[in-house]
């Protein structure tokens, strides 16, 4: 099956989440999902990369609506020292490109962060799954963004497409 | 559709790369993928949090025969300072749930952190999509971890799936 980028959707109603300086040791991740389940908080993306110095820092993304409750979350996280910082950012919006295969194939992704960079946009959060790359940016740039990438994979910049990503 | 946890994989054959002190500007994330679609590496996941002041970090995982492509790559990279410091961990290895509306569904990914956690298995990276949560833990406790996940979903520790994660 030959890949194929099929679309590019893109979403503004996210706000992304990060916690800083969080230790890095068994059952810091599980003790924020939990209260953030507990708290019925769709987390529609999580990414946290390698640590280093046993400390690390996790990102996720949520609905825009629920940004008040996990921000009340944060200070708990705060208080029981889960994590140094708490930081909301309302205006980001996400990108991703979606299809076939697109993980496995080498260069897919880079076509998506070379167009965003000729455009001067900067890539916050990058995440992968084989059928899609997704990429966290402002918010202010996110149709500049969609025309880019729809240039790139489908040579016009006429065609959009909306809704979650 | 109501969410459910069809399966767990798991894999052993891979390499987790992470770029330090990364420019947080336009035109890096292209260069590095660029470099490693040019050298025909196939990037199981990319995983880059937001960002502190102007540096970041980029992970992503690779399959364990790309690793010495990868390291001569890391040295052109140090040379034309577009990372700090480039890590390559062959000890690893990424495990993942995976069943429908897996990420929308809060608590799904937190019951997975908590058992790894009653496991004592530190988690290194996360990394979800809609299908899926995936964790990179260190290789020599791959076993443990599928066994302690089994548990939590199925009941039983004796089913056991492998394969690409
Ligand atoms: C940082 C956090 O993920 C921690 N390593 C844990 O296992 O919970
Ligand atoms: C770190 C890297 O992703 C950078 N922000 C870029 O846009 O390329």
């Amino acid at each position: 099956e030959q890949a194929a980028v099929v679309g590019v959707t893109a979403d503004k109603k996210i706000a992304k989440v990060t916690l800083l300086d969080v230790h890095d040791e068994p059952g810091v991740a599980a003790k924020v999902f939990k209260d953030l389940a507990r708290a019925d908080v769709n987390v529609r993306l999580i990414i946290q990369a390698a640590a280093t110095h046993d400390r690390n820092r996790i990102t996720f993304v949520i609905d825009l609506d629920k940004a008040e409750t996990v921000r009340m979350l944060g200070l708990t996280w705060l208080k029981r020292k889960i994590a140094g910082e708490v930081l909301i950012d309302m205006d980001v919006a996400k990108i991703a490109i979606v299809g076939s295969r697109i993980a496995s194939t080498p260069g897919l992704g880079a076509r998506m962060f070379d167009a965003l960079a000729k455009h001067r946009i900067n890539i916050d959060c990058i995440s992968t799954s084989e059928m899609k790359v997704s990429c966290v940016i402002g918010g202010k740039q996110l149709d500049e963004a969609v025309r880019a990438i729809h240039e790139e994979f489908f040579g016009t910049s006429k065609r959009k497409t909306s809704g979650p990503a």
